[in-house]
């Protein structure tokens, strides 16, 4: 299962970069790069910041362009994970329609994804 | 995979592996675990070294030969007073009872801050994460601004000192001599160990005739340890020839809901291994305050129905939410109180005045030959009226972001409080006020600043 805190990390990053591109009006791919545009040089924060954006930066795009929100972003990139018999675990509101269906449409958006392909172990 | 085991890198791991597990100085030239850098267990964190390349001289030590030649103990206070040839540490410090401050806490001992600005969109600028750096090689700890050894001004604006800042006011020859040995996490299943390399690194040190009298304190305040610990406090004061100590038993939060709640039994048999463990190192003539729990059902009280920073650009999360996300996830600093079940937070609190009426039994009833136990209620409420009284909300004395640490402001109104009730109750601990402060003023000015 997801580690509590990678998925508290996941939530509060996207939570960020949907904010971003609310308030400044501009798309998802604008937001992020604008978020690391603001991190320092200092301990590659900045660097990593980009990194980390051209790693999972793509599904990000599709997931919250199809406005999806923070917890089923994280959920279906595996950094939060509901095992089975366990809570769902999410800060916002439910979506109206059923979580299942949510996360399927989901997954289904970044079905062919590269990032997917390994565990989220890394 | 362990990146360490390559041969040039053996060495660096060790030293970062040594800084990590005893909390020590990352840059510490003269390894005498005081450094001139002020993150990585830097001064942020411990006097600042004034010579970093000799390991004798460091904040706290005994000065040597009344500091003559040289300012072996970093207070700013040295050399010979032309007009008597009187040297200036013996004029202006012997006999006045110096004394430094060591915490030895968790993360709110080490002031664990998330600036609220780092996940705020709508004032996110390029300016918002200029102290990442910094936050992060601090681990997200701000002691430079905590309530037992801050010595910068406060970002708050708020007029309470720390402990440490009225120290060095009662008696400046205490300058720089104060060190935060809290770590995120600690609670009192690491504990012992936390002691054990504490009382090693340092209280062994003071016992040598080097070390000067250090007024430590350890304050797991709020550690929750999931693991159903509990946090301790404890405070030790050591003087040259003499080791005064108390111990701040801020039991804690480790409260898990019920079947894992640290009872009454547990809790008494863990406080008295770590008083009887400190008993067998500290020098005859230290104190004892065993710090009680507060009543934590002020967090849901006063944050549940508030927005969260991160849902107030839509209205869409309150700190109720957070708090059933984090227990959900297990992550949860303080389930116990941090929860909608009434009922939970009922039983947390009634376990927490048990523990505290625990700690009054102990301070009441048992003797020890190296120190004197005292008792005092950890009375959060009291803060929140005082802040109250100055047209403050509740809500503004914890972390915005974790909405669980004390801030900055609750931290001074708390060590301020602390303050007061040792000095009215127990002035000998603090030491005397020294006669000769304005004198090192005028001679040495800031003494160096810190």
């Amino acid at each position: 299962p997801s580690n509590g805190h990678t998925c508290v990390g996941c939530v509060l990053v996207v939570s960020v970069i949907k904010q971003l591109a609310q308030v400044h009006n501009s798309t998802v791919q604008a937001s992020m790069e604008r978020l690391c545009s603001y991190l320092p040089e200092k301990l590659f924060l900045k660097a990593t910041c980009y990194l980390v954006v051209r790693t999972f930066g793509p599904d990000i795009i599709k997931l919250l362009s199809a406005d999806m929100n923070a917890d089923v972003v994280c959920h279906t990139l595996e950094f939060c994970h509901q095992g089975p018999g366990q809570a769902l675990c999410h800060l916002y509101p439910l979506p109206k329609e059923a979580w299942k269906v949510t996360l399927e449409k989901a997954r289904q958006i970044v079905k062919k994804s590269p990032t997917l392909k390994h565990p989220r172990g890394g | 995979a362990d990146i360490c085991v390559l041969p040039f890198l053996a060495k660096i791991c060790q030293k970062i592996k040594r800084t990590i597990t005893n909390s020590v100085p990352f840059r510490d030239v003269d390894s005498d675990n005081y450094s001139v850098s002020p993150t990585l267990r830097g001064y942020h964190w411990r006097g600042r070294d004034c010579n970093d390349s000799d390991e004798m001289a460091y904040p706290g030590r005994r000065p040597d030969r009344w500091d003559e030649h040289r300012d072996s103990n970093c207070n700013g206070i040295w050399g010979v007073d032309p007009k008597d040839g009187i040297p200036y540490e013996k004029k202006f410090c012997e006999g006045s009872e110096p004394r430094g401050i060591v915490l030895l806490g968790d993360s709110a001992g080490a002031h664990f801050h998330i600036p609220p600005e780092w996940i705020t969109a709508s004032q996110m600028s390029l300016k918002s994460f200029f102290n990442l750096p910094t936050a992060l090689t601090d681990e997200l700890d701000w002691p430079q601004l905590s309530g037992a050894t801050g010595f910068l001004n406060a970002t708050s604006g708020i007029k309470e000192n720390s402990i440490y800042l009225h120290l060095r006011k009662r008696n400046r020859c205490n300058h720089r001599d104060y060190q935060n040995i809290s770590k995120n996490g600690a609670s009192s299943q690491n504990l012992e160990t936390f002691i054990e390399r504490y009382v090693e690194e340092v209280v062994l040190e003071a016992g040598i005739p080097t070390h000067c009298p250090t007024f430590t304190f350890l304050n797991f305040t709020v550690q929750c340890d999931p693991s159903g610990g509990r946090g301790f406090g404890m405070c030790m004061h050591l003087c040259c020839n003499l080791v005064r100590s108390f111990l701040f038993l801020l039991t804690n939060r480790g409260i898990d809901p019920v079947p894992k709640m640290t009872t009454p039994e547990q809790f008494y048999s863990k406080v008295m291994e770590t008083l009887k463990y400190l008993n067998a190192r500290l020098p005859k003539g230290s104190h004892v305050i065993l710090y009680g729990l507060p009543d934590g059902t002020f967090l849901w009280d006063h944050l549940h129905s508030r927005y969260h920073p991160l849902g107030q650009l839509n209205g869409d999360v309150t700190y109720g939410q957070l708090y059933a996300f984090l227990s959900c996830l297990q992550v949860s600093p303080c389930h116990g109180w941090m929860t909608a079940n009434e009922t939970l937070r009922t039983l947390t609190s009634q376990r927490a005045a048990q523990l505290s009426n625990t700690l009054k039994k102990i301070a009441t009833s048992q003797k020890f030959t190296s120190f004197r136990l005292y008792y005092v209620d950890f009375d959060f409420q009291e803060i929140i009226r005082k802040w109250q009284k100055r047209g403050g909300q509740p809500w503004q004395l914890l972390e915005p972001v974790d909405g669980f640490h004390p801030n900055e402001v609750a931290l001074l109104l708390l060590a301020d409080n602390l303050w007061d009730k040792v000095r009215l109750q127990w002035p000998q601990v603090l030491g005397k006020e020294n006669p000769f402060n304005a004198q090192i003023e005028q001679v040495f000015g800031d003494q160096g600043g810190h």
